[in-house]
């Protein structure tokens, strides 16, 4: 029940001990609440009448206006189905959370139903202003007929003053303002959709008055966005049942194994002080190439070949 | 070269088509996985290939015999802990190699089947290991086929820009477990 503290000395999260859940974190010594949740948006179901009411596909997103819905951790308890005689491991199973710490990597795996979990690590050497939070959502459940838009959104007391900024193509971070456009006069109909961003390795927020900058860097080309002050919210996986009459002719409601797809990712979690520390933008900036361009791993057999053989 | 043609036409036909944002009817999907999988292939004899000429010398005894190459494996599955080769091999060798420019440190994670490893840089140093367990989620997801239940999980550090570093593993059994691998079974 006590609460879990992950993360290096200038990154830190702490999850709740009852629920795993987000609770706050310390960045460069300034701590905050902040909450970290999955949600789903209903994608709207259109008519394709006409431009103004086509359905939410795979070319455009489109929520049918409804704010995203939160999908409820069901508390169901983790089974660990592992090797149990580890001896020096302690396995603290709590009904809403697998906590695993030990020597190089803590890890808290966190089921939230049937088709969406998280886990948390803390890799120990190395990561200076990071934590990793790996998410697999899926197959989306869609017998209630109702196509769904999966985000993952972080909410804090940051004031980022409307402010959020994106990457483009993995190059330069460029500022965007909510419900706004720097070249002309904006009249905006789709108030979270209008506000959606690529996302190609990193996107974050600013809280001025305290100096401090939270990002998220991604593993993929994801949308994203910040649709109030201290938010920050990634698309991680969708599944719709209209086709959004753009050409493909079919929905994008993919399929394997008789079932949905599964996705799975990782968001690497950072942030520093502004100003003070010039590391930290070096830092986010090694991370996201690192991910980017992540060292290939190969494996050769060696069964009959020892150790001196090999060398 | 010819070896490259496959991934080229793959990610030509897929950039062409922005394949990866599903704007393609599903069985052209299915197809386009089966593409991009046989130029993962292609590209692999190639990675082979150019990993062996700078692993080992020309004929070297080391070689598996009646075979030209060391054999080098990728696991495509490793996103969902699925890899034959750390799974059923009781002693094996994985090769990190580094695409960038500068030194990089990275933390190495494949599933393994036995109760307990030990790690070993090119030096013959044992490596610090700890062994964890591969979520539920990821366990029981429809399509992965393997027994595995834990990831063996060890630091690659200072891997050489543009270079590789070769660590090899052998599975142990906790009675013949040294100390120093105690705390990381």
């Amino acid at each position: 029940g006590r609460d879990i503290a992950m993360g290096p000395a200038r990154f830190r999260i702490l999850l709740d001990g009852h629920s795993g859940k987000l609770k706050s974190m310390r960045i460069d010594g300034v701590k905050f609440d902040v909450g970290q949740d999955l949600y789903y948006y209903e994608g709207d179901n259109g008519s394709n009448s006409e431009a103004a009411d086509r359905a939410s596909g795979a070319y455009i997103f489109r929520p049918n206006g409804t704010d995203a819905k939160r999908i409820y951790h069901q508390y169901k308890p983790i089974t660990y189905k592992g090797d149990v005689r580890f001896r020096n491991f302690i396995f603290v199973y709590i009904e809403a959370y697998l906590l695993i710490p030990g020597d190089l990597v803590d890890e808290v795996h966190i089921k939230l139903n049937n088709w969406a979990s998280q886990v948390w690590r803390y890799y120990k050497q190395g990561a200076v202003y990071s934590v990793e939070l790996e998410w697999l959502v899926g197959p989306i459940p869609i017998e209630d007929q109702v196509g769904k838009e999966i985000i993952t959104r972080f909410s804090s007391p940051l004031n980022s003053e409307g402010l959020f900024y994106t990457d483009s193509n993995g190059r330069e971070m460029i500022e965007r303002k909510r419900n706004f456009r720097p070249t002309w006069k904006l009249d905006l109909h789709e108030p979270v959709a209008g506000n959606y961003y690529p996302v190609t390795s990193k996107i974050s927020i600013k809280d001025q008055s305290e100096k401090i900058e939270f990002a998220i860097l991604t593993d993929r080309a994801q949308g994203g966005s910040s649709l109030n002050d201290g938010e920050i919210e990634l698309m991680v996986h969708r599944r719709l049942l209209h086709d959004d009459n753009f050409g493909v002719g079919e929905a994008l409601n993919e399929t394997a194994y008789n079932t949905g797809l599964v996705a799975i990712g990782k968001h690497i979690l950072t942030g520093g002080r502004i100003g003070i520390n010039g590391t930290v933008a070096q830092a986010e900036h090694e991370l996201a190439q690192e991910l980017m361009l992540s060292p290939w791993i190969f494996f050769t057999p060696a069964d009959n070949i020892t150790f001196a053989q090999w060398t | 070269w010819v070896d490259l043609n496959m991934m080229r036409e793959a990610m030509g036909v897929m950039q062409h088509h922005d394949a990866v944002t599903g704007t393609e009817k599903q069985h052209v999907a299915f197809d386009y996985a089966r593409i991009l999988y046989k130029g993962f292939e292609e590209c692999r004899i190639i990675t082979e290939t150019a990993l062996n000429k700078l692993i080992a010398p020309p004929k070297t005894p080391l070689q598996v015999p009646g075979a030209n190459q060391i054999p080098i494996r990728s696991c495509l599955l490793l996103n969902i802990s699925q890899c034959d080769v750390s799974e059923t091999s009781s002693q094996f060798v994985v090769t990190v190699y580094n695409p960038l420019s500068r030194p990089v440190s990275k933390y190495i994670r494949f599933p393994v089947n036995g109760p307990a490893y030990s790690v070993k840089d090119p030096a013959g140093k044992p490596v610090k290991s700890q062994m964890v367990p591969i979520p539920q989620s990821v366990v029981e997801m429809p399509g992965r086929v393997s027994k595995a239940a834990n990831e063996l999980v060890f630091y690659a550090e200072n891997l050489p820009p543009m270079g590789f570093r070769s660590y090899y593993i052998s599975k142990g059994n906790k009675m013949h477990i040294s100390k120093h691998y105690r705390s990381t079974d």
